[in-house]
């Protein structure tokens, strides 16, 4: 499984359709204070699967559609979609005929959310099952948020047998 | 199952012996079960040692050691399972730079295949990457993406 | 007393009014009262607008923006009852290039008779010192002070 | 009120007898990861009298004498004595008649601890007034710790309350 690219619209600061692609080797996101580097982290956090507002820093879920700004108004929907190349097999085995697999996950104004794998409706499930056991997911060992790099030191002991989990 | 977690244990455990003295120029590691007859309910104890000094907790620990120690934890780890990407926001944000040329040559001494997305301020940090994007807010309240070259930031 | 602290309130708010958009180059701050009819007993509300944003609510803000408008709050508080010394632990760890330079300028220019410490890695701040000291562990675990001027720290 | 000097001696990784003094204005304190700047801010907030172990990194306030290193063995006492400048009246009125006024705090490895106002045995409430209302103390507004700065923001509305207060 490869990172191929992430395409967003209308979530967070992100009003208008924007890819990123990620080629191998390390990517370097930079830019002022508040321009939307992290919102990119939490978009890939989204799309994965993440269910909990916080972890995503807003108060409620609706905090990840575009709000508006001075020059543009609100809009109605935030749309995710995370394309990965399924290179090695780590991809379960139902998607072993795709050379992509795309996983889409979209939000509206009114509380309703889908998710879709290759442009077809899926349930949370079928996207959680994909990313099982493969050191990825919106709290795996592999994403470490801003200012958090330390909480795994002060997790209590109880709490970090899930990283040594994870890794089994 | 029982037998998977300790093997994953003993394995990170080795590891962390290995990563931990090159982030820290020295020092020593150790991860222990706060209950080895119940493994699969037992906590997971760190204590460390950074060159030369004789902790007694982990809660004296700098700000820039504890981010190195959970960086040593994290490539570990990695180490014994390569995840296919890691997204790492600002871990710099603390540590000096002795200690951001040894996460430096780390990354790049084990990053095979996976990549790594590195959200930063740091310059010494952007010279790592293979790619750059810069996000901008031309219109303010509104991200887009560019793509920039390291001579070309301010 | 009441109208002590009524007339505290006022006067911060006043201030954030003009050290927020010189922080962030313009925008707004708002401080409110979660009960105006209890002063005594209220809690604080601060609701921030960084230039040409139209934020919903403060968990939002950016990690820079955050440290950012915290500092303005310390500052404004300050120019209503400067204390005789304040101590700042690695302040611009998130902060990026030209936020700590204004951040700079606004120490440098509210700070008349107070003494400021400032603990940094970032060479940026370390040129606003009047005295610099370096703490060393030439021999491992011992912490000694030694005098440093910028030039010789490498 | 204005800072004079802090001499530290046995506290935390200060073995030996260190003296930081400090001119008017600013003041900076640099050095790699570890090697005990945030340890003279935990100096600092420990001989103006803060109680709680947890808020200078410790788990028992016994964290605060010198453990021991590879080359020096522990010690048995911790001491800071932070010597005040009296020079525009914010100190209280008994103490007018110094122009500097030295504040002392001891603790030894079996739990005993002292203060001292210039080196004359006082109590915790003697220090404790001493600071109030100056804006200084352990806990005031004008005291962020490493990794805190944005703690004033995240904090619930009744908590701020307090930093108007500290100001009124
Ligand atoms: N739903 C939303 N609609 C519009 N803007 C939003 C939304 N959610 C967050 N934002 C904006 O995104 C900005 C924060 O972006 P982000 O946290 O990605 O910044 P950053 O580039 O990581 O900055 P730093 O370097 O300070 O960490 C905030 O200013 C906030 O107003
Ligand atoms: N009681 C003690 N005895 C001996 N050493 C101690 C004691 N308490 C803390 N230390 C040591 O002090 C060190 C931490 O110092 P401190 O937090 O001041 O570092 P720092 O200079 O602020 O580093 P950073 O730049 O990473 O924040 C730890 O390595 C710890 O071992
Ligand atoms: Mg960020
Ligand atoms: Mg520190």
């Amino acid at each position: 499984m490869k990172l191929k690219r992430l395409e967003l619209n209308g979530f967070k600061s992100f009003s208008e359709k924007t890819v990123v692609s990620f080629p191998k080797g390390i990517s370097g996101v930079v830019g002022p204070n508040g321009c939307g580097k992290s919102n990119i982290m939490d978009a890939i956090k989204w799309v994965m699967g993440e269910q909990s507002p916080k972890q995503l820093r807003g108060k409620g879920m609706e905090d990840v559609i575009f709000a508006g700004s001075n020059g543009k108004s609100s809009v109605g929907m935030a749309e995710v979609s995370l394309v990965l190349d399924n290179d090695n097999g780590s991809i379960p085995q139902e998607y072993a005929d795709y050379s992509e697999v795309v996983i889409t996950r979209r939000l509206f104004r009114d509380g309703e959310s889908e998710y879709a794998i290759n442009h077809k409706p899926c349930r949370l499930k079928d996207i959680s099952h994909l990313f099982m056991d493969t050191g990825v997911g919106s709290r795996a060992y592999s994403v470490i948020e801003q200012g958090r790099v330390g909480a795994i030191i002060d997790s209590k002991p109880e709490d970090r047998r899930h990283w040594i989990e994870e890794a089994a | 199952s029982k037998e998977l977690f300790l093997s994953t244990f003993k394995v990170i455990q080795e590891k962390m012996n290995e990563v931990f003295p090159v982030l820290f120029g020295g020092g020593t590691a150790k991860l222990s079960l706060t209950d080895e007859d119940d493994p699969l309910e037992s906590g997971v104890d760190i204590m460390v040692h950074p060159p030369g000094k004789r902790l007694t907790n982990m809660t004296l620990l700098s700000g820039g050691e504890k981010a190195l120690t959970a960086l040593a934890l994290l490539f570990s780890t990695y180490l014994v399972k390569p995840s296919p990407f890691c997204l790492l926001d600002e871990i710099d944000a603390f540590l000096d730079e002795a200690n951001v040329e040894r996460f430096k040559s780390l990354v790049q001494s084990i990053v095979r295949d996976s990549q790594i997305i590195l959200i930063t301020h740091n310059r010494r940090i952007m010279e790592m990457a293979d790619t750059l994007y810069g996000v901008t807010m031309e219109q303010p309240g509104i991200s887009k993406l560019v793509s920039v070259r390291l001579d070309t930031i301010q």
